[in-house]
């Protein structure tokens, strides 16, 4: 492929988990800090390919599979004016991913046309700026966000055309708090759950003529600061898997790190259901060496029933949702700690960056 | 509490909602 710059994969090495094993090794030499990392369908010529991006800082990269395991770099996106702070991938788009960009929270997004059609071009373009608290991308080439101004709360779907340019835009009832975080409904088109700064779900409908808040129920106080990631309707009731960076250890379930919750959108009343727990450290609970021990979820990702985390200790763990049980462990390299710990969008492949900007693709 | 605690389930509880919230 012109222009790309092949590399060499690493094949399996020292790795203690059977279940992860390494696929290729992709190494940005003019990146410094690995920022994000997501995947994306990338089409030209009528046909269609999975590609890897990568985010540092000052930039945003596009690899290209090549032949056995190896990724070569399509195109670099220049972004030097504001930090990228994430990767905001649209789940079903081809050819079109978004970018946060800011200092300490997200200033503004932004889209990078991978291929355009009409000029063969490599573009980016504003969606939205402001003091934006929460972004997500939804299937059909939507996004959502919330941003606050003073005391007034603003969230707001936006849909992109297949060029990038906004084509429609439709306010959400926002509630009193702060929306944190958002997760599409899998199956429910026109659903969307949030969670909120005072630990609430809630559950919009967003079908571009409305965006009725339609109801909003407490987590409970047990698990504080609450981050949604995955959202199903089966039955009655709403599952949701959530998130809990902020949890203390408890007798029943160790230290949470994801939580599956069922919650009757009728009677706003929850239970919980699975409790997925941080993997105790080398040592054990009681003589915990800090270097070993897994004391706290750092920042992770959900795909289908498969949920992943960087921790504290510098690893990566895997849990299946449905058992409530860690099935993988990735101890940090030789190299260092794992930072990012992303599927793609199959939870049959984790995408794990290290701080030098080093990506490892896993099969799980 | 228990998923048998949640109170009465409506499998339509999204058109419902929907229905009752204010536009």
């Amino acid at each position: 492929t012109a222009g790309a710059e092949p590399l060499t994969p690493v094949l399996l090495d020292d790795l203690r988990e059977e279940s992860l094993q390494l696929l290729s090794k992709l190494k940005d030499s003019s990146s410094s800090c690995a920022v994000d990392v997501s995947t994306m369908w990338w089409g030209a010529a009528g046909s269609r390919e999975l590609c890897v991006v990568t985010a540092s800082e000052s930039s945003v990269s596009l690899w290209k599979p090549l032949a056995s395991d190896r990724w070569g770099k399509l195109h670099t996106w220049q972004l030097r004016e504001i930090p990228v702070i994430q990767i905001v991938p649209l789940p079903d788009t081809c050819n079109l991913v978004c970018v946060a960009l800011g200092e300490l929270e997200i200033g503004e997004i932004r889209w990078l046309l991978l291929y355009s059609s009409e000029n063969d071009s490599f573009e980016q373009s504003l969606v939205k700026a402001g003091n934006i608290k929460a972004v997500l991308g939804l299937q059909e080439r939507r996004l959502v966000s919330s941003s606050r101004t003073g005391q007034e709360q603003q969230v707001e779907m936006v849909s992109l055309a297949e060029t990038g340019r906004s084509k429609d835009g439709q306010t959400l009832m926002p509630p009193e708090e702060t929306v944190l975080a958002f997760a599409e409904v899998e199956g429910m088109r026109e659903a969307l759950v949030g969670t909120t700064a005072v630990n609430s779900i809630v559950v919009w409908s967003v079908n571009l003529k409305t965006g009725q808040l339609l109801k909003k129920m407490h987590v409970g106080y047990s698990y504080p600061a609450s981050i949604c990631h995955r959202a199903y309707s089966d039955s009655g009731l709403l599952f949701v898997v959530l998130s809990h960076p902020h949890a203390k250890e408890s007798e029943s379930c160790g230290t949470p790190a994801f939580r599956l919750v069922a919650f009757n959108p009728r009677t706003a009343r929850s239970a919980g259901v699975l409790c997925s727990s941080l993997p105790l450290g080398q040592a054990g609970r009681q003589r915990c060496d800090p270097s070993v021990c897994h004391r706290r979820y750092l920042e992770g990702d959900v795909q289908d029933t498969s949920a992943t985390a960087v921790l504290t200790s510098g690893a990566i763990a895997v849990w299946d949702l449905l058992l409530g049980q860690c099935t993988a462990l990735l101890p940090p390299g030789p190299q260092g700690s794992w930072v990012l710990a992303r599927w793609a969008t199959t939870s049959a492949c984790l995408l794990a960056g290290q701080r030098d900007g080093t990506v490892c693709l896993y099969r799980y | 509490c228990s998923v048998s605690d949640l109170g009465p389930i409506s499998l339509n509880w999204f058109e419902e909602l929907s229905a009752e919230a204010p536009p």
